[in-house]
């Protein structure tokens, strides 16, 4: 059964508008770090983890707010599965991964989990 | 996820993406968004990588994330990874990796990773993301400084599927530009989630002669390629060395994928 969108969903080119939406000072919304590749991993990233503690803790508490109530042990598994997982990842990312947890408060096995997101998700 | 390689009248490169990601991973009632994407729009930031004192190359990404979707080495190559769906997925990778199967085997963001430190030219970052063991399927959309250096790689855990992979085409009239989403590039798309279709239909109503960041800005910026999912749009440009984010939403009336 075809069902029409609502006009108001519906695919819509905005150049159909003679409209530009480009603003190049909306750029530096962003912020910009620097990683050295010279510095030892496991502090490579402890200044964007500081700033982003709470984001960080943030964003794995709302995966484990979805989890939790389908799959009530699943933390634990989490935590002990990737945990132990992150023993053999390859270096540097493995040291990297180390210093973001302990500069986060965030298990190490979450901090993996969210790494690794992707392989995960491509189902 | 929508990625353009596009090139305007004097042969000069462009590459853009969305980056949309949070599906199904909770809505908030409030809001009328994705949790998860609401999120991610905090955390994203840009990188300069260093090495021996240099920007070796740069990219954005999310706050703790140690891997690249985006990244552009200066006068050599821009490459974004877009999500690619398969039965043989990223999990049956992992397993593989977890039992000792395969050990030299690169996870997706990663193997983007070690590209941007270890190559130089497009050639070289198209033969190491063609040819490297990695473990998950992913599209990787690359492109060079030269004109028509743009190719969609279509990659499995083992290799590229090689009629799935397409490069920029100067006996195409349309050979201008690639637009990738999430499905392979001679396939049908899902119709429920066609994003390529408006996607085309907008990169020809830009036409060649308008290509540059502010025409290519406004195509992902409209709907469908804008969706709720979406948590940003990166603007990337080799040969100039110019890197903008734009933090992107979809607010009101907008299709959730």
């Amino acid at each position: 059964v075809y069902v029409p969108l609502p006009e108001r969903f519906a695919d819509h080119c905005i150049l159909d508008d003679n409209t530009n939406l480009y603003d190049p000072t909306h750029q530096y919304e962003v912020p910009w770090f620097t990683v050295d590749l010279d510095a030892d991993p496991y502090t490579r990233f402890q200044e964007i983890a500081t700033i982003y503690k709470q984001d960080i803790n943030d964003l794995i508490q709302v995966l484990k707010d979805l989890i939790v109530p389908l799959l009530p042990d699943a933390l634990g598994f989490v935590d002990i599965f990737f945990g132990n997982a992150a023993e053999y990842l390859p270096s540097p990312y493995r040291e990297e991964l180390k210093g973001i947890s302990d500069f986060t408060g965030v298990p190490i096995g979450e901090i993996v989990l969210y790494n690794v997101f992707y392989e995960i998700f491509t189902v | 996820c929508t990625s353009v390689i596009a090139q305007d009248d004097s042969g000069h490169l462009y590459h853009a993406r969305n980056l949309d990601f949070g599906l199904f991973l909770g809505w908030n009632e409030t809001t009328h968004d994705w949790k998860i994407s609401e999120h991610l729009r905090k955390m994203v930031v840009n990188v300069n990588w260093i090495k021996d004192g240099k920007i070796l190359f740069v990219s954005n990404n999310f706050a703790g994330y140690v891997g690249i979707y985006n990244g552009m080495k200066k006068g050599g190559f821009t490459v974004t990874a877009n999500e690619r769906f398969d039965l043989i997925g990223g999990y049956v990778g992992m397993i593989r990796w977890l039992i000792g199967l395969e050990p030299n085997g690169r996870w997706m963001s990663w193997l983007t990773r070690e590209t941007l430190v270890e190559k130089n030219t497009y050639a070289e970052a198209r033969e190491h993301l063609r040819n490297t063991p990695m473990l998950s399927p992913v599209y990787y959309i690359l492109s060079g400084v030269n004109p028509y250096e743009g190719t969609i790689i279509t990659r499995t855990l083992n290799g590229t599927i090689d009629n799935q992979t397409v490069e920029m085409n100067p006996d195409d009239p349309y050979g201008w530009y690639l637009l990738q989403t999430n499905y392979d590039p001679n396939s049908d798309v899902l119709f429920i989630d066609d994003r390529r279709t408006p996607g085309n239909a907008c990169m020809r109503k830009l036409g060649r002669s308008n290509v540059g960041f502010s025409g290519i800005y406004n195509v992902l910026s409209s709907r469908t390629n804008l969706n709720k999912l979406t948590t940003y749009t990166v603007l990337m440009d080799t040969i100039e060395g110019k890197w903008e984010t734009h933090l992107q939403a979809c607010p009101g009336d907008c299709w959730a994928w």
